[in-house]
């Protein structure tokens, strides 16, 4: 149900 | 050289236990203000970042920054072979390729070391910024857990939705739907028991069961669980590591196809 959303689409690689 | 030393050895347990199965491989990080650890799970949906602040352990030694490297699911089988109420030492020489953790009984008639190797990890760091959250529910972590575990049993998805009537927990699968509604309650007597919203504004959001209910490892350590909400960010769910820091596991979250 739903695409699942990956961390990176919110936080930057340092 | 790394020294640490902390009398309530029952806690490193239990975060081992937290995170073995959200994460096989981390670098834990020691520096002079703690021991911290973030890490992202295998399909780099989950975060969980650790923090064991240098004042709560009885003695912290930390020479020069280091990154111990280790597979967390043989640590965590290391860690089980302490008693709950032993002292756990950690210790590590600059340029070693292992670690040795020392456990004590209480009344020091029993020691016992073990060393584990090492190994090197390539882990990709990721920039948090601190963020306002639109809401944020606190409550019992037994219940968190006891609702993820309750609704996995019939969807793989929980929606999270707050408003000012309390927060929702709903799910939907094959046999039916289930609602969860759990309403602002101060409990002022048993604070451990309390549920408090704090809301900006209404939101709801959708987020994978399997996750949420890997993050509910924790509630050992705490008997209140933070959830922190907003549309544009990934879920936050904190639990404190008594008063010396906390373990956070952030969750990106589904969206309708």
């Amino acid at each position: 149900a739903g695409a699942q959303l990956l961390l990176s689409r919110y936080f930057q690689l340092n | 050289m790394l020294e640490l030393r902390l009398v309530q050895g029952g806690l490193l347990k239990k975060v081992l236990e937290s995170l073995k199965d959200l994460v096989n491989d981390a670098n834990f990080d020691c520096s002079a203000s703690g021991f911290s650890l973030q890490a992202m799970d295998s399909s780099h949906v989950a975060l969980v970042a650790l923090l064991l602040r240098s004042e709560g352990f009885e003695h912290y030694r930390c020479d020069r920054n280091l990154s111990l490297g280790m597979n967390l699911n043989n640590m965590a089988k290391m860690l089980k072979c302490a008693a709950n109420d032993d002292i756990v030492t950690i210790k590590a020489d600059d340029a070693s390729d292992s670690v040795t953790f020392m456990f004590e009984s209480p009344n020091q008639d029993k020691i016992a070391d073990f060393e584990m190797k090492l190994m090197d990890i390539d882990s990709e760091h990721l920039g948090i910024p601190e963020a306002e959250f639109q809401a944020i529910v606190r409550m019992p972590s037994a219940e968190f857990a006891r609702i993820c575990k309750d609704l996995s049993t019939i969807g793989d998805t929980v929606v999270i939705s707050v408003t000012k009537e309390g927060v929702k927990f709903s799910t939907r699968g094959d046999i039916g739907t289930a609602n969860i509604v759990c309403r602002q309650n101060p409990s002022i007597d048993k604070p451990e028991e309390a549920t408090i919203i704090e809301m900006e504004e209404p939101v709801s959001l959708t987020f994978a069961l399997r996750y949420m209910n890997s993050f509910t490892k924790a509630t050992p350590l705490a008997n209140q669980v933070t959830i922190s909400l907003s549309a544009d960010l990934p879920v936050v769910v904190e639990y404190r590591v008594a008063e010396m820091g906390y373990i956070r596991f952030y969750l990106a979250p589904k969206i309708e196809e």
